[in-house]
């Protein structure tokens, strides 16, 4: 959709045979249409643009006839180069791995910890789920049912969250576990008390993985968000869910160019199957729309 | 302060942004607002700010008389439908409460038979709020489920169906063709229209939230929307560009996770917060 937007913008300059600052601001001019359009946050967007623009100047798109794809391509390239390198699993150096779950209400925490078991399942390791969210109802319910369907085990107790939290550790050390997984309950960013029990959870079982669950339709509080839950809890990935809708998903570049934080995994379906490894070339494209 | 200039009107382009408005809307409502200030000569920043926040609630200035639409021969069916977490079964809970409080004696039907513990979900929510339940078991046909609590609805003198479907997205065809399946049977029960097609939208939700409002209000017959999670930092600013567009009325607005966290929308309350 970009590429028609520049096309347009383009085609009555290819008549004049060259470009003007006024027709590289034009153009500069939709790609902030398109970025804004697909929820980047208003401030990465405009140091964004301003990158782009350097780019531009720097690559003469000025005496370039072909202009649009080239502007595209350094926006493309500009958009990959900011998601950044795979990261791989951080095993502990003994097991187990603790995975730590959060985000805000609803956005598929509980689903995302079976489908990251199931796929530990595949790859011969043997995880086991942590029931730690005691507030939703019938939220340990759900986890012991999907549990069920990827064959893991989900450690559901009594207490606190983080009372919990050290049963489920000491179970999985007994049970000689590879991975446990933490599933917490939804909570607000702004919520001081809810995030201080969260970095509580942390403290008791003391994680290898502390990954962010962010919803892929979440729009310009994307920031604002990430940067509480990078602040509270040391983020060491974000899973992006929901990305078999149509949501463009800019959230992402926007998360990674403020917090840093890479994206691990893309969640691509309700089924305990539909969980892949992020690839910066294909967000970028979904990005541009 | 105080100073009339350029300078403000792409402050307030920011703030509009930053609020989830889409460019397009943006650019609508500050064009707007720069005719009313020369026509009416507004001369000060408060009073430019005033104008603005009126002409966005003034969007949604008829949603306020409604609630929601109550039959003339009950039982009312209230469909609740929308994305993945967006907080359908929720709402369902809080709304059976509010109507419990007032003497009425509401249903709750468990229309998701698809997601792991959702009917288990709505069976605590109908305990909190001492409403009837009608479930069936997991992986049953949805809208044999809300038909069959139509028809128990009709026979204990219920007032209210509040019926809760499966979270889908709107980019799965077979999926919203089921959404369809459900309302045309649910309407065979009743002899008339759902009396209600509630969206729920997220207001973390940016601009995919127009998405889910045109091809939910196009299968389904959305007639008019909640808004959640409004206790969060997050405006809600799509909503605005869905106004013009779509007539989606605003009628419901989560505030929390709690049983009472819900409330009637108020366009003013939506303006200021926008800009807070
Ligand atoms: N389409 C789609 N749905 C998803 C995806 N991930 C999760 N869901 C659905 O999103 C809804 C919410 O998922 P949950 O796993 O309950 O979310 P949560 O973060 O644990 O929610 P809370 O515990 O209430 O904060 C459910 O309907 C899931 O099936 C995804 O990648 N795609
Ligand atoms: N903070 C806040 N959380 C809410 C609100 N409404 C719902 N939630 C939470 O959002 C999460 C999802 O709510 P659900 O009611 O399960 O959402 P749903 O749309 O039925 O989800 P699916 O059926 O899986 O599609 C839960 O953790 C709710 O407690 C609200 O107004 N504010
Ligand atoms: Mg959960
Ligand atoms: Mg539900």
């Amino acid at each position: 959709r970009l590429t028609r937007r520049l096309t347009g913008v383009f085609s009555s300059l290819r008549r004049q045979g060259r470009l003007s600052e006024d027709d590289v601001n034009n153009a500069l001019r939709e790609v902030r249409v398109a970025v804004l359009e697909a929820d980047v946050n208003y401030g990465v967007a405009k140091d964004f643009l301003a990158r782009i623009k350097e780019k531009a100047v720097g690559e003469n798109l000025f005496g370039s006839l072909t202009a649009d794809q080239t502007l595209v391509r350094i926006v493309r390239d500009e958009i990959v180069e900011l998601l950044g390198e795979d990261v791989p699993f951080h095993w502990a150096p003994a097991p187990p791995t603790v995975v730590l779950m959060a985000g805000l209400q609803g956005s598929g925490k509980t689903t995302t910890c079976a489908k990251l078991a199931r796929w530990l399942v595949k790859d011969g390791k043997k995880p086991m789920m942590a029931a730690c969210d005691l507030q939703r109802p019938a939220a340990v319910h759900q986890l012991q049912v999907l549990g069920e369907q990827v064959g893991v085990p989900v450690h559901t107790g009594q207490g606190s969250p983080v009372d919990v939290a050290k049963e489920a550790i000491q179970r999985a050390r007994h049970l000689f576990c590879d991975v446990l997984i933490v599933d917490t309950a939804g909570r607000l960013a702004m919520d001081a008390e809810l995030m201080n029990e969260l970095a509580a959870i942390e403290k008791a079982v003391g994680s290898h993985e502390r990954l962010l669950v962010l919803d892929a339709t979440i729009g310009q509080e994307s920031v604002n968000v990430a940067q509480a839950f990078q602040d509270r809890l040391g983020l060491t990935g974000v899973v992006i869910t929901k990305l078999d809708g149509d949501a463009r998903g800019g959230a992402v570049l926007s998360v990674r160019a403020v917090t840093g934080v890479p994206v691990r995994y893309v969640g691509t379906g309700e089924a305990t199957d539909a969980l892949e490894r992020f690839s910066s070339e294909r967000m970028a494209g979904r990005i541009l729309g | 302060r105080g100073v009339i200039d350029e300078n403000l009107y792409s402050v307030l382009e920011e703030e509009l942004l930053l609020a989830d408005t889409s460019v397009a809307v943006t650019e609508e409502i500050l064009s707007e607002l720069r005719d009313a200030v020369r026509k009416d000569k507004v001369t000060t920043v408060d009073g430019i700010r005033e104008r603005l926040r009126h002409e966005i609630a003034s969007r949604f200035d008829w949603d306020r008389v409604k609630g929601l639409n109550e039959p003339a021969v009950p039982p009312a069916l209230w469909l609740f439908v929308g994305v993945n977490g967006v907080g359908k079964t929720t709402t369902i809970g809080k709304l059976a409460s509010s109507l419990k409080s007032k003497g009425k004696r509401p249903l709750l039907a468990a229309g998701d038979t698809f997601r792991a513990a959702a009917i288990e979900q709505l069976q605590v929510w109908a305990e909190r709020s001492g409403a009837d339940f009608v479930g069936a078991s997991p992986g049953s046909d949805s809208a044999s489920v809300v038909f069959s609590a139509i028809e128990a609805a009709k026979a204990r003198g219920c007032t209210h169906v509040l019926a809760d479907t499966a979270g889908r997205q709107h980019t799965k065809s077979a999926l919203m063709t089921e959404l369809g399946k459900t309302v045309r049977v649910a309407e065979k029960a009743m002899g008339r229209a759902p009396d209600e097609v509630l969206l729920v939208l997220d207001a973390n939700t940016g601009q995919n939230a127009v998405r889910q409002a045109e091809e939910f209000g196009h299968i389904a017959g959305v007639t008019g929307l909640v808004l959640t999670k409004v206790d969060g930092t997050a405006k809600g600013g799509a909503l605005i560009g869905l106004q013009r567009g779509l007539h989606l009325p605003v009628k419901l607005v989560g505030t929390g996770e709690g049983i009472e966290d819900l409330r009637l929308f108020d366009p003013k309350w939506f303006a200021e917060r926008l800009f807070a």
